[in-house]
């Protein structure tokens, strides 16, 4: 039997936006220390992992571990029937190939329940190895939807410079080019919207605008975001999900012909 | 060009 119960669904929501467009499907790993799901974009040059810890849960229940493919536009369908207030409940059997979804209103007075078939997915689980990177950037999550938004009417690609004076997005193209750099916050009043950048050595890459862009649709789920960078391999763009857990999104740099 | 993912990370 499993059974996870948020009290309150925007969340739940905000994260199935935040992995929708790049993902058809996933499949949730689910065990008592909480929800897992790996998955690569169509293309295979980004990889999405979010970890849901089962502690921060308001009732968490796993009695053995259960892989749960689901198809991700028909989960966002779902839980757009859900209001923000409502408590949700995930439920499923063991062995089962359906999952349940119960909504149920404030005033306990409406609840639904919907059931989706679950999918067997046949998918590559990749090994990200630990690594100490060159730079960490904390920067404000809106300022980077922002940044990436606007390069991305330049170029497909965007260059990210970092140093330890700051933080340079470049892009450039048939139409002209741009060039927004970010200083470290020198006095930090409100941690949001701080730029911190943590180096060893100064890094520059080459990213794919649209991938950026697709990562910032979780842009709801947290004020901050980090980017850890060092040369030669994949960026990682971070952002928390309050207690609860984090999205990590992986996307392999472009390197010269 | 732009590489794949899978070039950086090893199958599990």
């Amino acid at each position: 039997m499993f059974e996870a119960r948020l009290m309150n669904a925007t969340i739940l929501k905000k994260i199935l936006d935040a992995v929708k467009d790049l993902l058809n499907e996933g499949t949730f790993d689910c065990s008592d220390s909480g929800i897992q799901l790996q998955a690569m974009d169509n293309s295979h040059v980004s990889l999405v992992s979010l970890t849901l810890r089962s502690d921060s849960f308001d009732k968490f229940r796993c009695d053995r571990n259960l892989s749960m493919g689901m198809n991700l536009g028909t989960m966002a369908k779902i839980l757009k029937c859900a209001n923000n207030d409502d408590t949700v409940t995930i439920k499923a059997q063991d062995n089962a190939d359906t999952v349940t979804f119960m909504f149920e209103s404030q005033n306990h007075e409406k609840v639904s329940d919907y059931e989706m078939k679950l999918m067997n997915l046949d998918q590559e689980h990749l090994g990200i190895p630990d690594t100490d990177y060159s730079c960490v950037v904390r920067m404000p999550s809106m300022e980077f939807a922002r940044i990436c938004r606007d390069l991305a009417q330049f170029s497909e690609s965007m260059v990210i410079c970092c140093t330890k004076e700051g933080v340079k997005f470049s892009a450039s193209g048939d139409l002209g080019s741009a060039n927004v750099k970010l200083a470290q916050t020198s006095n930090v009043d409100k941690e949001e919207e701080a730029v911190i950048i943590e180096m060893q050595e100064p890094v520059t890459l080459t990213f794919a605008c649209r991938y950026l862009n697709a990562f910032t649709k979780a842009t709801p789920l947290c004020n901050q975001v980090q980017l850890s960078m060092s040369a030669d391999v994949p960026l990682v763009v971070e952002y928390r999900i309050s207690d609860l857990g984090h999205i990590r999104y992986y996307l392999a740099p472009k390197i010269e012909e | 060009m732009q590489p794949t993912i899978a070039s950086f990370f090893k199958k599990d």
